[in-house]
């Protein structure tokens, strides 16, 4: 259910925090 | 002009001694050397000057120099301590050490509330919260009524805002994300304890041994 998600949960899902994408050759 | 063999091409703005930097931070000699053969390839990417810019640093994690994102943006500003545009390499390890897996826990979560205090006010505020999560639905698939997006923001901050006063403070921060553990997820990167399998070249030109 959206509305019982977690807001930060959910911002953390962004593709800017993933910093794994620096080292992809 | 004379040899431009490694040692030149390390005398670039902003470089610091592996060494110093080992010693401040999670990583080995190594695996700061083999950081510096990612941030090299990371600072020439777009302009060949030692130095990451936004747009490098965009096109590093999405592929597109020109993709705004709030987050990336952030991460951004956090690594560019110097706050002068650009990421040197000294500010890149340093800041990438955060994301190492030996890194505390501790380090990890004050690291994440500044991203999310995104004014700088020493609070993450309902309405940063509110901005954040839109946009995040703004760069993904998911569309949500902004009554639903009300409401995910409402719940979450009356959880984490357990002294009511409409903002979150680092204690509360750390209070919630010790009840929310999976918050911490992006926090680390496993793939920097395997930087050296990563970059090995210049692991083999090292002039320093690890003293671990």
């Amino acid at each position: 259910k959206p509305a019982a998600m977690n807001a930060f949960e959910l911002i953390s899902t962004s593709q800017g925090l993933n910093l794994s994408s620096l080292f992809e050759k | 002009m004379g040899c431009f063999c490694s040692k030149h091409s390390r005398q670039t703005p902003g470089y610091e001694e592996p060494t110093i930097l080992a010693s401040e931070t999670s990583f080995t000699v190594s695996e700061v050397e083999a950081l510096y053969e990612l941030f090299k390839k990371l600072s020439s990417s777009i302009i060949d000057d030692g130095l990451i810019h936004k747009e490098e640093f965009q096109f590093a994690l999405f592929r597109n120099s020109n993709k705004r994102n709030l987050f990336a943006d952030r991460i951004f500003d956090l690594f560019d301590v110097k706050r002068n545009g650009v990421i040197e390499f000294g500010e890149f390890v340093r800041s990438l050490s955060v994301f190492h897996p030996n890194t505390p826990q501790s380090d990890k979560i004050a690291f994440a509330f500044r991203l999310y205090d995104l004014r700088y006010t020493g609070y993450i505020e309902r309405e940063e919260l509110k901005e954040m999560v839109l946009a995040l639905l703004n760069e993904s698939d998911l569309i949500l009524s902004d009554d639903v997006v009300e409401t995910i923001v409402d719940k979450t901050f009356i959880d984490a805002d357990s002294k009511g006063d409409g903002k979150i403070d680092m204690e509360e921060w750390k209070e919630f994300v010790a009840r929310n553990p999976s918050l911490m997820k992006n926090m680390t990167l496993p793939y920097l304890k395997d930087i050296t399998l990563a970059f090995p070249s210049f692991v083999v030109n090292s002039e320093v041994e690890d003293s671990e």
